[in-house]
């Protein structure tokens, strides 16, 4: 699974 | 951006806004938790330090903007303006219990061991048990006013919508944050009783009351 671990989210 | 985080966002927002005006127009936080409050304001200030180093998009300023500053505003009403009506016999939830723990698996479990991180990671570990205080209020009091279980249940309604938005991502996206997502999903869960009570009772017109 491709993990992305950006900071977009509330 | 898709629907169920917009949602879940507006949901959240809502919540916000619905406690800080019950407590203002009533000039009463009877029934509300100060120390769930403190832990949001908690919740809040870890996880937005970022407004600090990056940008992202005006509404995603704005509203942690918002958010901190509704979140200090609700603790400044309870614990200052309105402190007479504070209900401290019952808001004894020992919050240690939680804040030590968490902030433990913070260090321990992360995506990243830098400082922002870890305390982003801690942020979210606790936003999942952070209204346990205040569900504990409730069931000590044995009631609630009608005006705090929407609170609740907007407050609740906003994770499970986050849920979604995490499907959605995942399948659209290929995003997918393991560490919000557990806590995302025991958060949820520990709402389940009340949103039982939410459509049984409330959505009836009854008050909500548990057997004592």
């Amino acid at each position: 699974w491709d993990h992305i671990n950006q900071k977009d989210e509330l | 951006m898709n629907i169920f985080r917009l949602a879940g966002d507006l949901s959240h927002l809502a919540a916000i806004i619905i406690l800080l005006l019950k407590i203002w127009k009533t000039r009463s936080c009877a029934g509300i938790s100060g120390k769930s409050q403190i832990l949001f304001a908690l919740v809040f200030t870890t996880r937005y330090l970022d407004l600090l180093t990056s940008f992202i998009s005006l509404y995603n300023t704005f509203m942690k903007v918002v958010y901190i500053g509704c979140a200090y505003a609700t603790v400044y009403l309870i614990y200052m303006k309105f402190k007479a009506t504070y209900d401290g016999n019952h808001d004894t939830f020992r919050v240690e219990f939680l804040v030590v723990p968490v902030g433990g698996l913070a260090f321990l479990v992360n995506h990243d061991f830098s400082p922002l991180e870890i305390l982003w990671t801690f942020s979210i570990y606790l936003e999942s048990v952070a209204i346990l205080p205040q569900l504990f209020l409730i069931s000590k009091t044995g009631e609630a006013e009608t005006i705090t279980t929407h609170y609740l249940f907007c407050l609740g309604v906003y994770r499970a919508l986050y849920l979604f938005n995490w499907i959605w991502r995942f399948y659209f996206e290929g995003f997918f944050d393991m560490i919000a997502i557990v806590a995302g999903v025991v958060q949820t869960i520990l709402y389940c009783d009340f949103f039982y009570l939410y459509v049984t009772k409330v959505l009836k017109g009854k008050k909500l009351s548990l057997p004592a």
